[in-house]
Order: C-alpha cells, then sequence, then structure tokens
C-alpha cells in the first residue's frame, strides 16, 4: 500500500444533534494535542459544514503528490483534510449519502499523506444515527470523544450514542458538556444559560468517565469567527486523553 | 368538505438551520397573539423532534370527531397539530420524507377541526431547502416569519430565505435575532455571547423588516423544559405583526 501514513491513536468526536459545538470541540482538542508537543491531524467528515477549514482560517484546495493528497496545515502544523475542501463551491448544498460519504472516508484513511502522527481526530457528522456509524465502519477507531449541551443531556443522547459506540465496539472515551454556564465578564457570575449542569449525573447513570466542562464564551466565538480558533486558550479537560 | 375551519392569517416561522429556537419564537408568537385576544392555532409540522408539544407541556393523542381530528389544547386556549402527536412513541426517529410530509401537512390543513382561528402559525421544518418549501407548497400561507441567530447571520441565511420566500411568492413579515445577547442577573451587563448584533445591517441589505432581537434567556429554558413556555413574558415584538 505504501507508507503515506503511519497514525498511533485515531479518535472521533460525536454529538447527539448538529449545534452543540462538535467541530469546535475537535479543533480545540487537536490544538490543546499539538501544543502539547504531539503531531496531530484532522479528518473532517462532517457533511453538515465547512466548520473545520473555517475555524482553522484554511480555504485552499488539497495538491496531488504522486498517489496522495496533501492535507492543508494550520499554524501550528496540524494536518488537515475535510470533505469540504474538496467541494468546488463551498457554499453548494450537497446531499452527501451514506455510501458516499463512506467511499470518501476509506479514501481520506488510504490516499492522504498523514505521514507520521500520534492523533488523527475524526470530525464525525452530528447524531448518533446512520451517517455517523457509517464514517465510524469506514476506518479503526480507537475511541470516542462525545460533545453534549446541558439541554441535550436531559434527553436521550448518551445513551443513542453507547448504543452507537457498543454496535460498533469502539470504548467512549469521556462525556463533555459543552456551553456549560457563562461567566459574566464584569461581575464574574457563573450564569446557567441552558439548565444546570447534568454531565456528572449522566457519567455516573452510564459508567461514562466525565472530560468536563466548557464554558459559553463569547471569546471562543469571535476567535471562530476570525478563523483562529487555534488561538483559544487550552482547556485543561484535554490533557490526559489517552 | 364542511366547515371544519376558518382561518383568518397563516404565518409560516422559517429558520436557516435547526437550533436557532425556531420553535421556541413560534410558540412565543402564539402565545403573545392569545393574550392580545386573538384565537389562535399551532400547525407543527417540524419534523426534527417533538419541540411544540413538550414545550407547550402536551402529551396527549388527538381524538376523531366524525371526519376530523380535534386539535390539543393550551391552557391560553391554543389550538394544536403536530406531526409529531401522531407518532406512537416519541422516541422513533422517523424518517420524514418529502412527499410524506406534504401528504400530511394537506391533511392538517383539510382534516382538522381548527375551527375560528384569527393565526394559524405554521413552524415550519428548519432550513431553506426543499423540505421547508414542501410544506409551503402544501397549504396556504400569508407570510414568512424568519429566526436567526447572530452567528448564522453571518452566512448566507438571509439571502436562502429570501428565494425560498420568492419561488412561493410570499412576503417575508420579519427577521427576528434570537440568542441576540444576554444580560446578567446579578450586574445587568449586557454580554454578546454569539457575537455583535447583525440584524440590523442584515435587515437594510435585504430591505426585510426587523421585528427585533430575543436575548439569550435562562428563564426560558427554564419554562421550556417545564414544559411551560406558555408562562413566558409577552415579548413587545409581537405587538404588530400583520
Ligand atoms: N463554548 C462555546 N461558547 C460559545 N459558542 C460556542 C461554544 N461552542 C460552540 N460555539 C458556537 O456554537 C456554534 C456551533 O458550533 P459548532 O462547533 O459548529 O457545532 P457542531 O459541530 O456541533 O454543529 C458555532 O457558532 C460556535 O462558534
Ligand atoms: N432566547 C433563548 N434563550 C435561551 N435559550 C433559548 C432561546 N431560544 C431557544 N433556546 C433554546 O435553544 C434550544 C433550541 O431551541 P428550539 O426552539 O428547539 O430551536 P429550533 O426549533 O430552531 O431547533 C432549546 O433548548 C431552547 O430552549
Ligand atoms: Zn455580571
Amino acid at each position: 500500500m505504501g507508507s503515506n501514513k503511519n497514525i498511533k491513536h485515531v479518535i472521533a468526536v460525536a454529538s447527539g444533534k448538529g449545534g452543540v459545538g462538535k467541530s469546535s470541540v475537535t479543533c480545540l482538542l487537536a490544538v490543546s494535542l499539538a501544543r502539547q508537543g504531539f503531531k496531530v491531524g484532522i479528518m473532517d467528515a462532517d457533511v453538515t459544514g465547512p466548520s473545520i477549514p473555517k475555524l482553522l482560517g484554511l480555504n485552499g484546495h488539497p495538491e496531488r503528490e504522486g498517489d496522495y493528497l496533501v492535507p492543508l496545515k494550520t499554524e501550528l502544523g496540524i494536518k488537515i483534510m475535510s470533505l469540504n475542501l474538496l467541494l468546488e463551491q463551498a457554499d453548494q448544498p450537497v446531499i452527501w449519502r451514506g455510501p458516499i460519504i463512506s467511499k470518501v472516508v476509506i479514501q481520506f484513511w488510504e490516499e492522504i499523506a498523514w505521514g507520521d502522527l500520534d492523533y488523527l481526530v475524526i470530525d464525525l457528522p452530528p447524531g448518533t444515527g446512520d451517517v455517523p456509524l457509517t464514517v465510524l465502519q469506514s476506518i479503526p477507531v480507537e475511541g470516542i470523544m462525545m460533545v453534549t449541551t446541558p439541554q441535550d443531556l436531559a434527553g436521550m443522547v448518551v445513551s443513542k450514542a453507547i448504543n452507537m459506540a457498543k454496535k460498533m465496539e469502539i470504548p467512549i472515551i469521556g462525556l463533555i458538556e459543552n456551553m456549560s454556564y457563562l461567566v459574566c465578564p464584569d461581575c464574574g457570575k457563573r450564569i446557567e444559560v441552558f439548565g444546570s449542569s447534568k454531565v456528572e449525573t449522566m457519567g455516573e447513570k452510564y459508567g461514562i468517565k466525565v472530560l468536563g466542562r466548557i464554558p459559553l464564551d463569547p471569546n471562543l466565538v469571535k476567535l471562530s469567527d476570525q478563523g483562529q480558533i487555534e488561538k483559544y486558550e487550552s482547556l485543561s479537560l484535554f490533557n490526559n486523553i489517552n
């Protein structure tokens, strides 16, 4: 096959539904690992939009080098390949169906010059249904990180994620509660915008490790809009991923 | 055919994508109109989840009365019919395809005993693609109200909504920016969590009336979780809808 890659760990980032911050957390995880000195790549398999390239301020077209496609690189040296980078026009809504996604993801696994990586982080399509399952069936994933909000933790999202992970026999590394609270920049009050935190209760109930809570942060939004999510402060909850 | 209904105004509530608060705003609009003394109904055509019955604390099964299905009623007397109320098990993910949605929505228009209504508010499926378009093609809608957040206003969402409204030759009543800012309950600071407001600029740019901005409000989340969105304070931005 050739030695386009030598990847030690593959982590997939999942969510119960769109809009909970899964793509943002994928980037924050990759950035944190890169800052810890690891060699990192991100495979953007989230068909719902070009979040990963946008968050990282990337918009080039990947080039061919022999049999392989060369991933784009961020300022921190994180290698990126995205379904969205292959589309001619970023604004065209593409209806990605399961078999096509699977085909592209397998190509991303086999035909991208990833090189030596300690971690490849996969941004999955949102949800716990067939589409993310298709991606998990297409490449060898070592563990799943689950991104939730206080709101959707109140629903069935954790048990559905466990079912998905069980089907694939992939362990769940841990649970993250995003948009968990907001700290007032003036008076420091912790405001529980979307209700009280539920992640500890859910973690206990389902026997899943709780990695931590990420606050609603206007700074994250600002940097994200500017395509500079790499500049966001490191989060300690990503320090002990293995 | 019979006189199951006498409906003066039909307003459809649209969004650029899920999670921006469209179903919540649909309820807030209906509640505001009911409090102003109007007779109101909500047709829940949002196939992505049982938000409308949940927000209003309803979970009964609609009963038949002769040829018609009787809508459920909220405490304020708002009549409700929801695709989600017809499903046996609320947690089963149903894959609603365009032709089926259209068929059900037409049935909702023709076979529900709506009675005399000043306003029927339609909770559309999220987005500006084929699925909400299907619903708009199935019943006579007088105007569209568009729900956005500061985040998605930065994208193509308004122009796509205008295209959808143009295709159907339905006017856009106005633009609402939800989750526009958060007021600290302690010190009163206005925090622009998802970036600065963009709704005035967008309204001017596209010649659409700006109805107003709704803050991120933990009280709204709390009442919503309890199925008591009817108890939320009235918002003045719904006072001059016609
Ligand atoms: N912790 C956070 N604080 C504030 N905004 C956030 C946070 N996490 C995500 N967001 C914002 O929420 C939106 C959805 O995030 P995204 O990562 O695209 O979610 P997903 O991949 O689950 O659809 C984006 O506008 C993003 O900037
Ligand atoms: N103004 C607001 N402040 C705080 N939370 C909100 C607000 N509007 C909506 N939400 C919350 O955001 C989530 C999505 O709202 P929903 O009405 O279901 O959106 P949509 O119909 O667009 O998917 C819900 O948890 C809801 O309670
Ligand atoms: Zn404050």
